[in-house]
């Protein structure tokens, strides 16, 4: 696991989240959207000792999701379908952007869906990663793994992810050691 | 060994990477290009390695030679990647950039400096 420069991080134990209701795709409805966040939120507040909460206002919250398509003014356009799927920025800078062009997928039909379509929980979790702090693994089994495959899942958190967010935040009171181990069986098995 | 179902669905992840995605670069021509070579398509891939962080030119107008700093990048790169870190564009290296993939860069990241304090214990 690695960290952005300098290992910021958020120094509180609540960040409120935002989904834009503006810059948003046609094809997935906002409750399906704020669903699949809950789920990638829950798996990084299970190991720290942060917590998320979900919020309507979109321009005060800590952290702000939305889709966007090309060039979208942060420097970092898009670039259509595949190719780059999303960023997200360093605490506390709190911004996370989905591509638009790509074909999201929210449910567990991944071999019946399209052959680009992209697992809309994997990327979230992967994401919410760099939100906190953590920059890219080298380890492919982990969600901070910078590529993803099209059609797959990826959002169990492996010991390495977990190892690199415990170093930042310390961990959370209620962590379930059978968590981790399970993780590691993970890794055993490719 | 593969069972048939594996091996078609690696044929369909290959194909994917060459039918869907116009504004993507298809690198697998690269495989196997030689240091010094100069071949058409190493400027994309140098584009790309600088898009991620792995060649610090600022002019951003890329050659298409296979040069030294290419080579460094390319090591660089399959070292974050957790790849075999020969410099060389392997088809497992070639393969793995035509993938899709986070747009966050791989580089300027802070890499875990507890890392033998932590495997001490």
């Amino acid at each position: 696991y690695t960290y952005f420069n300098g290992k910021p991080k958020w120094n509180r134990d609540t960040l409120t989240y935002a989904i834009s209701k503006t810059h948003k795709l046609d094809y997935l409805t906002s409750e399906d959207v704020k669903t699949v966040f809950r789920r990638a939120f829950s798996q990084w507040s299970s190991v720290i000792p942060v917590s998320f909460e979900e919020v309507d206002d979109f321009t005060t919250a800590d952290l702000k999701i939305g889709f966007y398509a090309g060039d979208h003014g942060d420097g970092l356009p898009f670039d259509g379908v595949l190719g780059t799927l999303a960023h997200a920025f360093a605490p506390e800078n709190g911004r996370l952007h989905l591509d638009a062009a790509e074909t999201w997928i929210v449910d567990d039909d991944l071999k019946g869906s399209s052959e680009v379509a992209v697992d809309l929980e994997s990327v979230a979790t992967h994401e919410i990663g760099h939100l906190l702090g953590l920059g890219h693994s080298s380890q492919e089994s982990a969600v901070m793994y910078p590529s993803l495959r099209p059609r797959t899942k990826k959002v169990d958190l492996t010991v390495d992810d977990v190892a690199g967010v415990l170093k930042l935040y310390g961990p959370n009171p209620k962590l379930r050691l059978d968590s981790l181990t399970q993780s590691e069986d993970s890794i055993k098995n490719g | 060994r593969n069972t048939p179902e594996a091996e078609q669905s690696t044929a369909k992840a290959t194909q994917i990477i060459h039918v869907s995605n116009s504004t993507w670069h298809d690198f697998s021509r690269l495989v196997d290009v030689q240091i010094g070579s100069h071949v058409s398509g190493v400027s994309e891939l140098k584009r790309y390695l600088h898009r991620f962080g792995y060649v610090n030119d600022g002019s951003e107008i890329f050659s298409d030679v296979f040069d030294g700093p290419l080579e460094s990048a390319i090591s660089l790169y399959q070292e974050n990647l957790g790849l075999p870190i020969t410099g060389r564009l392997d088809t497992s290296t070639v393969t793995l950039m035509s993938l899709p993939r986070c747009g966050v860069s791989d580089t300027h990241m802070t890499i875990n400096n507890d890392f033998l304090h932590t495997t001490a214990h």
